[in-house]
């Protein structure tokens, strides 16, 4: 028996509006300390790891260990239908086959409930080992969002440095190229509005903008988001959920040849 | 050429 009671239901459906295009299919695992996901997208380029934490839900109740395959678009659409207000409650049975999602208004006069199949997902699993990045760069998510915009209009990639004295991104494209350079600056008013950069090395990696692009749909979650750079790793692109948890996506970089 | 580099190659495959 499995029962989730979020009180900010609207956290789940901008979950799921920021990946449903990057994954189709994906098993959500329970257990005891939360609710969680890892899939990656068709092309084994991008990875999506989303956790929530079971301290973060009103209620949690997961009595055993549960892997629920669902389709991104279908939940979606469903989700779709749950108010921003709405107060989300997942449910399932041992063993069964639907997965049903609860919305109850703020007031309490509206409930409604949907039935979703399940489905069976052999996904390939992938441990992701715990790494120190040379350079991590903590920015407005909504900076990062207009960049990516921006910079997909001129090019396909983006060359990402990060210095001391910044963070670089970079691309180049038929009509020419573009440089946008984010100093450090921790003397905003607003905690939120700083960019800073903690660095051990210098770091140059390139990236496809399709999936920075996709990845930036999260930013509805946070006000911040905070790219982890090495050059001998995927980076990853985390934004952190409220006080439950947080959505990353890891992306292999291109490569010279 | 830019060669777009496969995930699994980084991470330990389950």
């Amino acid at each position: 028996m499995l029962e989730l009671r979020l009180v900010q239901g609207s956290l789940l459906k901008k979950v799921l509006e920021s990946i449903k295009d990057l994954v189709n299919d994906a098993n959500f695992d329970c257990s005891s300390s939360g609710f969680s996901l890892q899939a990656m997208d068709s092309s084994h380029v991008a990875l999506v790891a989303l956790l929530l934490r079971s301290e973060g839900f009103e209620h949690y109740r997961c009595d055993r260990n549960m892997s629920m395959g669902m389709n991104l678009g279908n939940m979606s659409k469903m989700l779709r239908c749950a108010g921003n207000d709405d107060i989300i409650t997942i449910k399932a049975d041992d063993g069964s086959d639907t997965v049903t999602f609860m919305f109850e208004s703020p007031t309490q006069d509206k409930i409604s409930d949907f039935e979703m199949k399940l489905m069976d997902i052999d996904s390939e699993h992938l441990g992701i080992p715990e790494a120190e990045y040379q350079s991590i760069v903590t920015m407005p998510s909504a900076e990062f969002a207009r960049i990516c915009k921006d910079l997909s209009g001129i090019g396909d990639t983006v060359v990402i440095s990060v210095t001391k004295e910044g963070v670089k991104f970079s691309t180049r494209g038929d009509i020419g190229t573009a440089n946008i350079v984010c100093r450090q600056n921790t003397t905003v008013d607003k905690p939120e509005e700083a960019t800073v950069i903690n660095m051990s090395e210098p770091v140059s990696l390139t990236f496809a903008l399709r999936y920075m692009n996709s990845f930036t749909k999260a930013t509805t979650l946070s006000n911040t988001v905070t790219i982890s750079l090495s050059s001998e790793l995927p980076v990853v692109v985390e934004y952190k959920i409220a006080e439950m948890g947080y959505i990353r996506f890891y992306l292999a970089p291109k490569i010279e040849e | 050429c830019i060669e777009q580099i496969d995930l699994g190659s980084y991470f330990m495959r389950f």
